[in-house]
């Protein structure tokens, strides 16, 4: 049968490999001669030998002595994929393409394998397949391909080396824990590879970014579904504690990413994971040297950093949907019309359960408030470039009004997602922290809430205090802020009733 | 509450203080401590 | 409908393929216990980092012959060690993604004889790499000419003299001597004769 035809030339391959080195220049022609043979001449022949090597790698896999070394196969496997991608002319077919066959065939290769044998499903091979894979073309690929003699060649490796790890990205995102159960734990070992993850995080003009963000959120959203108050099962733990590594070796190698990528970052993180938050949050750009938050004679608006924007890799605005002209427009000139569109545009159109700490449900749309929120930090920021401070430093400014509208128009919910958002951007000194400390300092000694004043003031306290009692890292802009609230003339805070009601709180502020 | 990082940090070859950071993500072993019980080969380069 | 269905070639792998899509859009509310038992299942077979290690189908012989004892180990070096860089070599050029591993540490113990002999016994390799780190991080520079190492020797001269400093040049013999060896007087030294590392 074909299969068996397959299997054999596959066979040789591998016992070729065990024979002499891979520069060899029977490794050549020996690929040469599969594709004159007709081997890989065609779409069909092309995906029956990946099915047939995939197969015995994984049989061979199974059936080796464990001591022994296993994956042979499966690492001739990726070798022979590597080599035909470098030693092939594509006019037929792209080599974007071809490559692409080749992974979605074994995607439904894992697909069947994993549907078949449910709990006995074992993803070591798979995991070794695309290792090896990302070893052997990192080994090419050095210095821009500088191994490969033809200059065409090299060029065109050059421009298809996005699309590798693109490809491979995407076989990542369709293979993601919430899809593949049995393949979790490789799956997260393989978007955290030593040969993947800095790959992708320094890509030329962060092209890799988008990817590595979709990936990340589908880790956080696995975590998300399956993390309940109660119970979380062993398995999640680990899965988290794992998570956790990844994200604080991504806060030292690449702050950077951290800091442009927050937004939808914590977007899908769930909120009982307040220690990643902050990790997520207390990124800093390399280089950047922060005057210490605890310093009691710290003056934030005399921070230089404050007078800078971070950089976003994402706009919010493309969150805002049917709320972008209303939130735009009022933004320019401010109307109680435009107000009461946003303030009733932020609800869902039924309870979500949600795993919040002291709630269950949500029946606010939060992204939306966060785009809301982080959209308005952006404007004022650039309104701050063009103009003056004074433009957006000031209580009357649609900025503020906007958000202080949210807060008086909405209930105790809403209050809540509002703060939590505008909290989600004191982070290091920049231009956003600097005016969200500014807005949320002002809500906090607002004479004109009303009734809803110790509501508000009771919300921000705990927002800010939940994020600095846990183990650190801590935010910068959270701690400042906190400590201005403290520092302010006036009643001290330690006299608030929300406060004396709560004796292990009023310690933890009387201790600040 | 979260957790003391300082040995998480320690098992990801990151120093607590300024001094000595490098790159980690290039010689990561595994995401989880237990099966990162030997060093991993990095990207190298030889000239021909 | 769609034709890549009907094609045989693609069965039953799509069909499997398309299942997977049904828990990504309705996710569970509370994990199934097969999903459960899948993760866990994961969880056992967890790959570690010998799974995750570079591949090495073609065990390479020595790539010059010397005589070495049967009882060479044959397995590359693959120790775990968390112990403090040293912080005296904290130049930023030595502070690079190999300064922490062990293997470098290793090599920055060894004496120059065994730094040479691993470069030119392991040709290719990620040890003979380190090993021309290592020397690069000790001052030596190499000829891609002749393909030897050379240092350079700056000694200061006392007070009073013409020239403050006299330079000479070493070179790492390695076809004949294998023995460190002053360079001539007609030695002239030209940058891109060297490999810059």
């Amino acid at each position: 049968t074909d299969q068996e035809k397959m299997s054999l030339v596959f066979t040789e391959w591998v016992k070729l490999l065990q024979r002499v080195p891979d520069d060899d220049i029977s490794v050549v022609v020996f690929i040469r001669q599969m594709i004159e043979k007709g081997v890989l001449s065609s779409t069909e022949g092309m995906v029956k030998f990946t099915n047939a090597a995939l197969e015995l790698s994984v049989s061979s896999f199974k059936e080796s002595d464990p001591t022994s070394d296993v994956f042979i196969a499966t690492d001739a496997f990726s070798k022979l994929i590597v080599k035909l991608l470098i030693l092939q002319e594509f006019t037929d077919m792209t080599r974007a393409d071809y490559f692409k066959l080749m992974i979605s065939v074994i995607t439904m290769v894992i697909s069947e394998d994993h549907g078949r044998m449910r709990e006995g499903f074992n993803e070591r091979p798979y995991f070794r397949l695309i290792s090896s894979l990302l070893c052997e073309w990192e080994c090419v690929s050095g210095h821009n391909f500088i191994k490969m003699g033809d200059q065409q060649c090299r060029s065109e490796l050059v421009e298809f080396n996005f699309d590798f790890y693109n490809i491979i990205a995407s076989f990542l995102h369709s293979t993601q824990p919430i899809a593949f159960p049995g393949f979790s734990f490789a799956w997260i070992t393989l978007i955290s590879h030593r040969m993947f993850l800095p790959k992708m995080l320094r890509l030329p003009e962060k092209a890799g970014w988008a990817k590595l963000v979709l990936l990340f959120t589908d880790l956080l959203k696995f975590m998300a579904q399956y993390t309940k108050k109660n119970d979380v099962p062993d398995a999640v733990s680990v899965v988290y504690k794992g998570a956790l590594r990844i994200f604080l070796a991504v806060a030292n190698d690449a702050p950077g990413f951290l800091v442009e990528n927050h937004y939808e970052l914590l977007n899908n993180l769930p909120h009982v994971y307040m220690q990643l938050r902050n990790i997520i949050l207390s990124a800093i750009p390399k280089n950047l040297v922060v005057p210490n938050p605890y310093d009691p004679n710290l003056v934030i608006d005399d921070v230089i950093g404050c007078h800078d924007a971070p950089t976003v890799f994402y706009d919010p605005v493309q969150d805002l949907h049917a709320l972008k002209k209303p939130v735009d427009n009022y933004l320019r000139i401010p109307s109680t019309s435009l107000q009461r569109a946003i303030t009733t545009g932020i609800f869902k159109p039924e309870y979500q359960k949600d795993n919040g700490i002291g709630y269950d449900t949500v029946s606010v749309d939060t992204k939306l408030i966060n785009a809301i929120v982080f959209h308005v930090g952006i404007e004022a920021a650039l309104e701050k470039h063009k103009t003056t401070a004074t433009a957006i430093f000031n209580t009357k400014s649609s900025y503020y009004t906007l958000l202080a509208s949210l807060l008086n128009d909405g209930n105790s919910e809403v209050r809540f997602h509002v703060v939590q958002a505008i909290a989600n951007q004191l982070r290091y000194p920049n231009a956003h922290t600097h005016w969200f400390n500014y807005v949320l300092k002002n809500f906090f000694f607002a004479e004109d809430w009303g009734s809803n004043k110790a509501e508000i003031q009771e919300i921000i306290v705990r927002t800010l205090l939940e994020r600095i009692v846990t183990n650190k890292p801590h935010c910068w802009g959270a701690v400042v802020t906190f400590a201005d609230l403290l520092k302010a003339p006036g009643a001290s805070i330690t006299t608030f009733q929300f406060i004396k009601d709560v004796p292990e709180v009023e310690l933890i502020i009387k201790h600040l | 509450l979260g957790i003391d990082l300082t040995p998480v940090l320690h098992s990801l070859g990151i120093p607590s203080n300024q001094q000595g950071r490098h790159r980690v993500l290039e010689t990561f072993q595994s995401p989880w401590v237990e099966t990162s019980r030997s060093e991993v080969e990095p990207r190298f380069f030889v000239p021909e | 409908q769609y034709s890549a269905f009907q094609n045989p070639l693609f069965s039953p792998g799509l069909n499997y393929w398309l299942e997977t899509k049904r828990t990504l859009i309705q996710p569970h509310d509370t994990m199934p216990s097969e999903m459960a038992s899948q993760l866990e299942s994961s969880l056992l077979n967890c790959p570690d980092s010998l799974d995750a290690d570079t591949p090495s189908l073609h065990q390479d012989v020595l790539s010059m012959p010397h005589p070495t004892s049967i009882f060479f180990p044959n397995e590359t070096i693959r120790l775990v060690s968390n112990d403090p860089i040293d912080i005296s070599r904290n130049h930023p050029k030595h502070n690079d993604i190999y300064s922490g591993t062990s293997l470098a540490r290793i090599m920055s113990k060894f004496d120059l004889d065994t730094l040479f002999f691993i470069f030119y016994h392991y040709q290719g390799s990620y040890e003979q790499f380190l090993s021309a780190r290592e020397l690069t991080i000790r001052g030596w520079q190499f000829n891609k000419v002749n393909r030897c190492w050379f240092y350079k020797e700056v000694e200061k001269l006392p007070p009073g003299m013409e020239q403050s400093e006299e330079i000479s040049w070493r070179y790492f013999d390695y076809q004949k001597s294998w023995l460190a060896r002053r360079c001539g007087a007609e030695f002239v030294y030209r940058e891109e004769e060297f490999e810059r590392i």
